[in-house]
Order: structure tokens, then C-alpha cells, then sequence
């Protein structure tokens, strides 16, 4: 199946 | 200070979550991301939203989106809305004022200290935008949500495949560019630089859909393995949703 990423791994904090 | 008023209150009622109020001399900007960092809402209220719109310095109003809809509950729609802080405020006010009864309603909500997470998000190249009716994206999400969990988007040469395969079955809907000469809002545009075949989780797809009230049509942008953009254009701004997709094991 397929697995959810989380946003965090794409965009940094700021 | 800040004093920024909505001309009719229907506007404000219909955006609501939990989360800092940005406010600039541009505009209004609110961002907030799911505990589960998979979907992030960006809105921003631009100051020609508002009839009227002043904003001194920056601030930040940390406001609890439960209570607001509260006070929000008691002006009508018709009335005007005004927003009113002080340049370090412990509260906003709220103002509703029915023009035609001359009656005019306060409410003062506390503010909070809401620590959040601002994410940077730069302008990214994308492999297709697909622009169309924002009342058709919301059909074919609540059709297959019955189906699957997940959304499978696949843009291949002006055609958007959107797929969802589950326990009783699986449905599709497929999508191609279309203009209505008359009604440009009916139109549907897909450019497309690269082949694209994504998963989204349809839970998150569900909640953007929601903003569907706020604009006649939504983009999508779509880049492979990257989060998705959904924008839903305002008068004055917008409502974005960036959303994480779903990769293979």
C-alpha cells in the first residue's frame, strides 16, 4: 500500500 | 492598531479554523497546518477584501477559532463586520453594525499566545495545472470518497484521470479541457509540462473542499512526489491547501 508523508519532509521551518 | 472592516460578515463566517491572525498593511494572513503535518491552509485576505483597512504595524492575534465562531454567530450576515486591535493586544473587537436599524453589537474576544510552526514555502515549478469548476473538484471527491480512501490524479495529454479503488469496487472520472465561450468559470485548463500520477488521502481532499463556497474555481498544481497546490482564488486574495501525497512502501 501506500504511505502518507508528513509536509515537514518538503518544506523547512521558518 | 489595526481596524479592518468586512463589508458584509458572511465573508469572515465562512473562514474558520484555530490559528494567528497575521495582520500586515497588505492584507490578513492566516496559515495553519494539521496535527498530522500532511495538510496546510494558507489564506490570505488582501486589503481590498475590506471597505476599509488600516493596519499601523504588524501584529499577530492569536485567536481560538471555537470562540470567534461564537461572536461570529451573533451578527447577521448583512451587517458589517470591523475588526479592531490595539497595536499589542490582549483582545480584538469585533463590531457588527446593521446600517438600515442603526444597531450596532460589540463583543471582545481574548486573545492567545498560539505558538505554531511557520513553514516556508517557496514558488515551485509544477509538471501540470489543472484549472476548473471548484463545485465539480467537490463532486468527484465526495463521489469516490465512497469507494477508496485514496485519490489516485492521473494527468496524462489533455487528460486528468481521477481514480479511487477500494473494498466494494472502484470509480473513475475523467476530465478534459473544455471553454465555455459564455461562462469562462465553467471552463476547465490543463497544461501539463510532464506526465503526472499522484495519491492523495481523500480525508484531506474532503476537508479543502470545503472552500469550495469561497470561489467559482479551483487549481491544482501538481509536481511528482511533491505536495500538491489547491487555490482557491478570492476577490482579494486567496485560500491555498498544501497537501503531502501518498508514496508506495
Amino acid at each position: 500500500g501506500k504511505q502518507q508523508t508528513s509536509l515537514m519532509s518538503f518544506f523547512g521551518k521558518k | 492598531m489595526l481596524e479592518a472592516k468586512f463589508d458584509e460578515a458572511s465573508l469572515f463566517k465562512k473562514v474558520i479554523q484555530l490559528c494567528n491572525f497575521n495582520c500586515t498593511e497588505h492584507g490578513i494572513t492566516v496559515q495553519a497546518v494539521d496535527d498530522s503535518r500532511v495538510l496546510l491552509v494558507s489564506l490570505l485576505v488582501g486589503e481590498d477584501a475590506f471597505s476599509s483597512y488600516r493596519c499601523d504595524r504588524n501584529i499577530t492575534l492569536g485567536v481560538d477559532l471555537a470562540s470567534l465562531a461564537k461572536v461570529l454567530k451573533c451578527g447577521n450576515n448583512s451587517d458589517s463586520l470591523t475588526l479592531i486591535a490595539e497595536d499589542t493586544p490582549d483582545s480584538v473587537l469585533v463590531v457588527f453594525e446593521d446600517t438600515e436599524k442603526d444597531r450596532i453589537s460589540e463583543y471582545s474576544l481574548k486573545l492567545m499566545d498560539i505558538e505554531s510552526d511557520f513553514l516556508n514555502i517557496d514558488d515551485m515549478d509544477y509538471d501540470s495545472v489543472i484549472t476548473q469548476p471548484a463545485t465539480d473538484f467537490q463532486k468527484i471527491c465526495r463521489d469516490l470518497s465512497q469507494l477508496s480512501d485514496s485519490l489516485n490524479v492521473l494527468v496524462t495529454k489533455d487528460t486528468v484521470k481521477f481514480v479511487a479503488t477500494g473494498d466494494i469496487g472502484s470509480g473513475s472520472v475523467i476530465v478534459k479541457p473544455f471553454t465555455d465561450l459564455d461562462k469562462s468559470e465553467n471552463s476547465v485548463r490543463v497544461e501539463l509540462n510532464k506526465a503526472v500520477n499522484l495519491t492523495f488521502g481523500l480525508k484531506y481532499l474532503l476537508d479543502i473542499i470545503k472552500g469550495t463556497s469561497l470561489s467559482q474555481s479551483i487549481t491544482i498544481k501538481l509536481a511528482d512526489k511533491t505536495p500538491a497546490l489547491f487555490e482557491f482564488k478570492l476577490s482579494s486574495g486567496y485560500l491555498r491547501f498544501y497537501l503531502a501525497p501518498k508514496f508506495d512502501e
